[in-house]
């Protein structure tokens, strides 16, 4: 079954047009979805947040092949023979306490002119709108690469701020609320994770609150830099390496299917 | 059955029966019964021939499986019927008009989990309950 492998028995008959329809009606009835996602993949189907997310699911289906048995031995062999995975330690415990994970794309296409004071900030926003009723975030995280700059920087230390933005005005900076600061290497690459647990609750819960997040970068003399000059990957940068969100839920509410 | 009825069987030597009153032995149910029985059947679901592929990253498809068959007397053991599922016969052989059969329905489900995108090109990795019929049995 795993191997998706057809047993020799199995009689194989292609579904009419309609038998067809109904039986793709009973799956969407099944998987809970009112009707058939189209998702748009103008930017390349697999990005990182697919490949994050199929990292997780490569994970999960090979514990249920396992079943809890042998699930340290992987996580062991993960670590010492391929080195770390995409999706970390932690990650695995949010999932294995998951009902549902979901990754968020960034929809910010064009960087918007903001304040002078404020010209190398970025931002990032995500749309929580299509989350299934009764799903309450249990962990979430902002993902964003890093590339090595220690050619530029040599063995300076920038610091990475991560802001949620509280409000917008019409005619002066949004207003903005400081959820993380970090110290980085210049030469450090990979994968950086804030947690946002907090902020996409309440974005869930209040979604008009959801402005989306800044982030600023600063040498270790306070001047401030852009976050392609800090090695951080953007849109022009690799699909593999785009900034995304991915955030954990727990299933609070029974869904009953009605009857058809 | 009677206490009465029960006696005079014990009694009776062991010795095959002749003509046609005799009722099938136990050997004989599994073997006529064995293809109308309750039991798992293979259906296999293809997302990728549904046409699903551009939404659903994984998997390809799943073998959901279904239960069909008959629950008869006597319920054998490879049913893995419930307790209830034995009253259930016992009455429906006393009043086969009003009472049904026990319910050849799963025993065992487990899960699968499914990859997707959404409308908006999210991606959504979501544990289903109940999605692969395990084990059949008599309900």
């Amino acid at each position: 079954d795993g191997n998706n492998e057809v047993h020799p028995s199995f009689i194989h008959r292609r579904l009419r047009t309609h038998e067809k329809r109904e039986m793709q009606k009973e799956i969407l009835s099944i998987l809970g979805l009112p009707h058939r996602p189209r998702p748009h993949l103008s930017h390349g189907k697999y990005n990182s947040a697919p490949l994050f997310m199929l990292d997780l699911y490569n994970t999960i289906s090979s514990e249920e092949k396992n079943e809890v048995e042998g699930m340290l031995e992987q996580y062991q062999s993960m670590y010492t023979t391929q080195g770390p995975p995409l999706a970390t330690y932690q990650e695995n415990a949010f999932l294995n306490d998951a009902d549902m994970v979901m990754s968020f794309v960034n929809l910010v296409e064009d960087d918007r002119e903001l304040s002078p004071h404020r010209r190398h900030h970025k931002e990032f926003k995500f749309n929580l709108s299509q989350i299934p009723e009764g799903e309450a975030v249990t962990a979430s995280e902002f993902r964003l690469y890093k590339e090595c700059v220690s050619r530029t920087f040599r063995n300076e230390t920038l610091l990475l701020n991560v802001y949620q933005v509280v409000q917008e005005h019409p005619n002066r900076e949004a207003d903005l609320f400081l959820l993380e600061s970090r110290r980085l290497w210049a030469a450090e690459e990979g994968w950086l994770e804030f947690d946002i647990t907090a902020t996409s609750n309440l974005w869930v819960m209040s979604p008009h609150n959801n402005m989306g997040l800044q982030i600023r970068v600063e040498t270790s003399s306070g001047r401030s830099i852009s976050s392609k000059e800090a090695g951080l990957v953007g849109r022009d940068g690799a699909l593999e390496k785009q900034p995304f969100m991915v955030a954990f839920f727990k299933v609070s509410e029974v869904h009953i299917r009605t009857a058809r | 059955s009677t206490n009465k009825n029960r006696n005079k069987n014990r009694n009776r030597p062991t010795q095959p029966q002749e003509g046609g009153s005799r009722g099938p032995s136990p050997a004989e149910y599994n073997s006529s019964d064995q293809k109308t029985a309750c039991r798992r059947h293979e259906l296999y679901v293809s997302f990728r021939e549904l046409g699903w592929q551009d939404w659903i990253i994984a998997p390809e498809g799943y073998a959901a499986n279904y239960c069909d068959g008959e629950c008869s007397f006597p319920l054998n053991a490879h049913m893995n019927a419930t307790n209830h599922a034995i009253v259930q016969t016992l009455v429906h052989l006393m009043n086969p008009e009003n009472v049904p059969k026990p319910c050849c329905a799963p025993t065992k489900l487990h899960a699968i989990s499914v990859l997707y995108f959404d409308d908006n090109s999210n991606v959504i990795l979501k544990k289903y309950k109940n999605m692969v019929v395990r084990a059949c049995g008599c309900h």
